[in-house]
């Protein structure tokens, strides 16, 4: 009789066994570099199918893949977009497909391979990616997600963190809901760290007689650095250097904040629900000297107050009653909803209301394209552009997928602010008030970073309109070592109320035995940091591109770029080959919002460096000499010498 | 502390020390009329050597009414305030503030310069010693230099020489311990009994110093300053002196 006939049950043996699954993560200040590689055996009598999917980050860039199938290896090479897919079209891999899929989960994109497998073959995939952590709310946040599919006989994750500036706290949250109790461990040293995730097959089932995996989630790594100077952490080698600042014990500088919220009738429902929740929140956290107003808009344009009123208690308590009472519905008149919110912060700058020493914000949250008034989104572009005053800035929030996300990002990075994806669900509500949380602290205006030595080059945006507490600016260049010992910075900003210069100097050699001391630390960091930002920006850039002319020099240094540093980005595509060259497979970027760097709440300019300004020049207090030269000795004591008196 | 007072016509260096406890607040500067007042806070070091504590400025405090700004300087951070707004700096720091007619530049590790509608200004040297010495302990210093931009009434254990006393050396003669010259000075219609001594001012070496040979006045200054050095006692980082 066949098993399982007798009624027994006959335990489902998995067709396809998991040898291995391994993912380690090197952050060297803030550069990560993560490997994922993953060994499987078909055990089954037939050909399967095995998935290799991989959730990373969006803005990440993949920058390796090889594959090997029962002895037969595939290796990655990035080519232009065209050359890629010709080479494809040549050879299509029977049976084998590869890809980067857009992902449902917030912020993340899947990279897919599919192969075919006989049966007893082996198979093994290794990705490599690497990405910039940005400080958000204070802390930087690494986030690997791990989805083995199935049981895996060993399973290993290691994350190392090495920080120059040293480590000011780590921390693991729960994300598995309790399942993983006490597996990660913890080695913190005062400037490196190791996490390691490495449960036992047992510990992985879902339950103690279950054949599936519990490991099916993201493990998350939370840090911060310290910060000794407030200008910042100044890092070179290599040839490059990367300057991260992130200043704190500042004084809030008030701020004058619009909110321009999207009541059309496709936010009924959850959206709704959850962004008048959010902004009761937001409303509250306002600081007294803050002012502020909401425009909500449908076809129509509604203003609670038309002009900025003080964040007193009663203000706010009216503010959150009017927006309990929105009933979304009709179309969606962008348009004349930015322009009024620009017209209530042009009246009060006019009319001198505005402290001149303040930020002025407008934040725009919508789930969908116009459909009233002016639908031609570069029009809207031009009307806010021609109309917003040069100390505003523009953030927009973009609710779901049916938003046009591309036009929301262009809209903020060329008035001084970022776009950022919000997903619609029960999530909504939170995602708005950590986007909020983000840019409610403005502690700087006109931050501007100055490397004045000429032999510095290439350095990325380093012009910023604000800076916002919790997070870091990071700016980056080259330099000739040949010319120089030492990277002078100057950075100029405004405070609440004062005029800044920061200076900091950073010596050639003063990583240099630090990295050579860690076989995990990335002796590239710098030059992949600079890379990844100068990249991002491009593309940022390109998309705001006036003319054909300056798209196209700028698609070109991209596409050098990207091919200089082997990284799949929007204008590369990843061709996987056998050694033989008859079996190819491509994997490309998802048409995606690539934003500048995602996860940077900055979109900053390029300006010529300068020096320190003259009133920081004053000169030093004149060392008046207190008579130094010897007075002369009252009495020739033999020798004539001067005494001490006590209590020197 | 010790006091150097360099008195220009004369081209005289005299010194003092103040002898107190930890935890007092000396008035350095007090101008009313100016609106500007600088006391120095004592710390002292971690144990008594021979019986005798020393004690040393560890947090100095500049007060600018005209701009509503307090500056407070300890051996860790510069608090910079101005009405409600607070800003903090560390000795990390290489920066320059702008408070309108108010600059404080910090050099790293090394000075803060406080300088008033750039005429007024104020070096505070940091004096950074080695964390684990057993007596020693982090404190700074502060260097005025001579100005006419004080009020004919300005005061304070510093304030005070802003406009010079005169006084007469004469009468040089081998103290009663022949290593030490002595003589007699004539100050504030007072004649003192002087030692010839060495100070140090540390503002172009920070480590070693350098000399300065200056008339040594006993008992913490009396005669020289006005009245005792505990009149100088204030209450607050920030507070004028309150005269007879």
């Amino acid at each position: 009789s066949l098993p399982g006939e007798s009624g027994e049950e006959r335990e489902d043996v998995d067709q396809v066994t998991l040898y291995s699954y391994k993912v380690q993560s090197t952050i060297t200040s803030r550069m990560a570099n993560t490997i994922i590689q993953s060994k499987l055996v078909n055990n089954s009598p037939q050909p399967q199918n095995v998935v290799f999917d991989v959730e990373i980050p969006k803005g990440a860039f993949i920058s390796n893949f090889s594959m090997t199938i029962d002895g037969t290896t595939f290796t990655s090479s990035i080519k232009e977009k065209t050359v890629g897919r010709a080479l494809y079209s040549q050879a299509r891999a029977k049976g084998k497909t590869a890809g980067l899929v857009r992902s449902k989960a917030l912020d993340m994109e899947n990279f897919q391979t599919e192969v075919n497998v006989l049966p007893g073959a082996k198979v093994q995939f290794e990705l490599h990616y690497q990405e910039v952590k940005w400080r958000k709310l204070g802390s930087y946040e690494h986030r690997l997600h791990l989805k083995p599919g199935r049981l895996a006989k060993h399973l290993e994750v290691d994350v190392w963190i090495i920080e120059p500036q040293g480590l000011r706290f780590l921390h693991v949250p729960d994300t598995f809901e309790g399942h993983f109790d006490g597996v990660p461990v913890v080695l913190k040293g005062p400037q490196k760290a190791h996490v390691s995730f490495k449960p036992t097959v047992a510990q992985q089932r879902k339950c103690s007689n279950c054949s599936e995996t519990a490991v099916d989630g993201q493990l998350v790594v939370m840090y911060d650095v310290n910060r000794e100077e407030k200008a910042g952490e100044l890092e070179v080698f290599n040839g490059y250097f990367v300057h991260f600042f992130a200043p704190d014990n500042l004084e809030p500088i008030p701020k004058n904040i619009l909110f321009v919220i999207d009541v059309s009738g496709s936010m009924w429902g959850v959206k709704m629900k959850q962004t008048v929740e959010a902004m009761k929140t937001i409303l509250d956290d306002l600081r007294a000297e803050d002012h502020f107003s909401v425009v909500d808009f449908n076809h129509n344009i509604r203003t609670w107050r038309n002009d900025l009123v003080s964040a007193t208690k009663t203000q706010i308590a009216d503010a959150k009653r009017y927006i309990e009472k929105i009933q979304p519905n009709g179309g969606t008149n962008i348009n004349e909803a930015l322009l009024r919110a620009i017209f209530i912060l042009n009246e009060a700058n006019n009319m001198g209301l505005l402290d001149p020493n303040s930020v002025s914000l407008i934040i725009l949250v919508s789930d969908g394209d116009p459909t009233v008034g002016e639908l031609k989104l570069s029009k809207i572009q031009k009307n806010v552009k021609q109309n917003i005053q040069d100390n505003v800035s523009l953030f927009s929030l973009g609710i779901g997928f049916d938003v046009d996300y591309d036009f929301l990002k262009r809209l903020s990075n060329e008035n001084r602010g970022i776009a950022q994806r919000i997903y619609g669900n029960q999530d909504t509500s939170s995602q708005l008030k950590k986007f909020y949380n983000q840019v409610s602290t403005p502690l700087l205006r006109n931050v501007q970073f100055n490397y004045p030595h000429t032999s510095v080059t290439d350095v990325t945006q380093n012009s910023f309109h604000n800076y916002f507490g919790g997070s870091e600016i990071v700016v980056a260049g080259k330099f000739d070592p040949d010319k120089l010992k030492q990277i002078q910075s100057i950075i100029t900003a405004t405070s609440a109320n004062t005029e800044l210069v920061l200076e900091t100097l950073a010596q050639m050699d003063d990583l240099e035995e630090f990295l050579s001391k860690d076989k995990h630390a990335d002796p590239d960091f710098t030059e992949k940091l600079w890379a990844y930002l100068t990249i991002n920006q491009l593309l940022a850039e390109r998309s705001l591109a006036p003319t054909a002319a300056t798209k196209r020099r700028i698609t070109k240094t991209i596409l050098q770029m990207s091919l200089e540093h082997h990284i799949v980005t929007p204008l590369t595509s990843m061709v996987i080959e056998n050694d033989a060259g008859d079996e190819r497979m491509l994997a490309d970027s998802p048409p995606q919002d690539h934003s500048c760097c995602a996860g940077a709440l900055y979109y900053g300019e390029k300006v010529p460096s300068n020096g320190i300004p003259s009133w920081a020049n004053a000169a030093p207090t004149p060392v008046v000499p207190m008579r130094l030269a010897g007075a002369p000795v009252l009495e020739s004591t033999p020798p004539p010498h001067v005494m001490r008196v006590e209590n020197d | 502390p010790h006091f150097i007072i360099y008195l220009p016509k004369s081209q005289e260096n005299i010194c003092f020390n103040i002898d107190s406890e930890p935890g007092k607040i000396l008035n350095l500067v007090s101008d009313p009329e100016s609106g500007v007042s600088v006391n120095g806070q004592l710390i002292g070091a971690k144990k008594p050597q021979k019986g005798k504590l020393h004690t040393y400025f560890g947090t100095l405090g500049f007060y600018i009414r005209s701009e509503d700004t307090k500056i407070e300087i300890t051996t860790e951070t510069i608090t910079l305030s101005r009405g409600s707004h607070t800003s903090i700096l560390s000795w990390f720091d290489t920066a320059h503030v702008a408070y309108q007619r108010v600059l404080v530049s910090v050099k790293k590790e090394k000075t803060v310069t406080v300088t008033l509608n750039k005429e007024l200004s104020f070096s505070v040297l940091l004096h950074r010693v080695w964390k684990k010495h057993p007596i020693n302990v982090d404190f700074l210093g502060i260097y005025i230099p001579p100005t006419s931009k004080f009020s004919p009434n300005a005061h304070g254990l510093i304030g005070q020489f802003m406009h010079e006393p005169s006084v007469r050396i004469f009468n040089g003669r081998p103290g009663r311990d022949p290593k030490k010259p002595e003589a007699s000075m004539e100050v504030k219609g007072h004649t003192l009994t002087v030692t010839r001594g060495l100070q140090k001012d540390y503002r172009t070496d920070i480590v070693f110093g350098t000399d300065v040979p200056c008339w040594f006045v006993h008992n913490s200054g009396k005669g020289f300053i006005d009245g005792h050095y505990k009149d100088y006692f204030v209450p607050h980082l920030y507070s004028f002196l309150k005269r007879p």
